[in-house]
């Protein structure tokens, strides 16, 4: 039964993308108890700013056909082979005119869900990086999953959005998808030497850890933004850096997700 | 001659807030050649995260009235008054239906432009802090706007943005609002240390000092969210940091704006 996770939180900037990109490497890095091929892992980008695409090599400007083919008319589903032993479905700035025309599209809500039915055993876990926005593309985004996954950064910030988030996914478990869970909250840009980013993580872990797992911080390490502009996930670019043990943990708990 | 100034940049966590608020604050303290009062300054926040009406003491979800009310139903806009010697017309989550509301307004280009004609002549500067996206908020603001002030993070993801976010602003020149100019591009969150860092500043200037001025960078410093978290403009937080000398100059560069 395939996971489809969806890298969620309205906020701007909060390592949605790094984590769709660096999570999805390592759970295709693992091979599943007793079997001898590994995870197979889709990224699905579902930012019209196609940063994800961007930072997996391609050039979005070039596409012939995204994850708006899809979603808008119904396409089937243009999948990138094997980035990184990674399968990608990109995004474009065409995506930015869906929001405004899924409004009177028929289905509105599943649209996405019905975009990866044919495809979705193809995989044992697709990953969909949410836009910054409470906007359609996110809501579908949820309605299509079968669990959150919630980058939170260790700033006062986030505090600020973090009770809209989270009645947004109750808002989706209530109808359009009962069955969508938490996966577990990812403390992002930790950096240990500042008290504000200490008290938030204390806060994250005491108010939030009741409703689903929080995860060790992705310590704040410009090797993040140096591995992007190599379009290579962290673990290829700088192997021993001390996240690379984080994100393989984080990983290897995705892969006990029921 | 009032200016109104867009923070437009539509990547997320870029500090759109951080500067509406910084600048708004300094520009308030000028005091104009030969005249007594000071600058007269209106922040409107129009992210429906409300960050900016956060940052500035107000709690979105009690507000009665908030900007989306003026622009949805053409309301007087509701301005809470002298806080840190500013004004600012809050904005709350009922902002994020305007997007969708406004699809089939009348007159939707122009809802936030005639939304601030009553009031703009009491103000010398008004200053809108837009969204991440590319949505009709941030594309009404540009319309209203007489300059638009962009903040650029110095890492390789804003190169991804750069060119989609001038083609906007060419792309609103071009119709619906000729006179608009960019007053200048700030490089944020800018850490010296980081090669990245130096390469991606080097770049703007090199690239984008041909269409408006790249002002100081602003450096990277925990101090912005501290100054945040308690509510404060970095002036009041932390007079003596040195990003309040960067931050006063760019005020007093855009005191000089024809
Ligand atoms: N742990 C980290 N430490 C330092 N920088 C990071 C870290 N994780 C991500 N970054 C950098 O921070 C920036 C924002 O990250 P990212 O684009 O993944 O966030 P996002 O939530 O997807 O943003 P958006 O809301 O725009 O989609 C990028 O430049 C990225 O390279
Ligand atoms: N120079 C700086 N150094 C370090 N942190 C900063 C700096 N400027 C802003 N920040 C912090 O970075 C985060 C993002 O800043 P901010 O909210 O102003 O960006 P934004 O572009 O308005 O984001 P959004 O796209 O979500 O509206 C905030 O937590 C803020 O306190
Ligand atoms: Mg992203
Ligand atoms: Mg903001």
């Amino acid at each position: 039964m395939s996971k489809i996770i969806a890298l969620f939180n309205q906020a701007g900037g909060v390592a949605k993308t790094t984590l769709t990109m660096n999570l999805g490497y390592h759970l295709s890095q693992i091979s599943p108890p007793r079997k001898k091929q590994n995870y197979r892992v889709l990224l699905i980008d579902l930012d019209p700013q196609a940063t994800l695409t961007n930072f997996m090599g391609l050039e979005p400007e070039q596409l012939e056909s995204t994850i708006y083919d899809a979603v808008i008319d119904q396409k089937k589903l243009p999948i990138h082979s094997d980035i990184h032993g990674l399968d990608l479905v990109p995004a474009s700035v065409d995506l930015s005119s869906a929001e405004l025309e899924l409004v009177v599209a028929d289905m509105r809500d599943l649209r996405l869900k019905y975009a990866l039915e044919p495809i979705q055993n193809n995989y044992d876990f697709i990953l969909l990086d949410c836009p910054p926005s409470l906007g359609i593309l996110s809501y579908i985004a949820l309605v299509a999953s079968t669990h959150v996954l919630v980058p939170i950064q260790t700033q006062y910030k986030s505090f600020l959005g973090a009770e809209l988030l989270l009645s947004t996914v109750t808002r989706v478990r209530s109808l359009p998808n009962r069955h969508l869970q938490i996966a577990g909250f990812i403390p992002s840009m930790y950096d240990a030497r500042n008290t504000q980013d200490e008290r938030t993580l204390n806060a994250i872990q005491e108010q939030l850890a009741i409703l689903a797992p929080v995860y060790k911080p992705i310590p704040r390490s410009t090797a993040f933004a140096d591995a992007a502009e190599d379009k290579q996930p962290l673990a290829i670019f700088q192997p021993k850096h001390p996240a690379v043990k984080i994100l393989k943990q984080i990983a290897i708990a995705l892969t006990k997700l029921s």
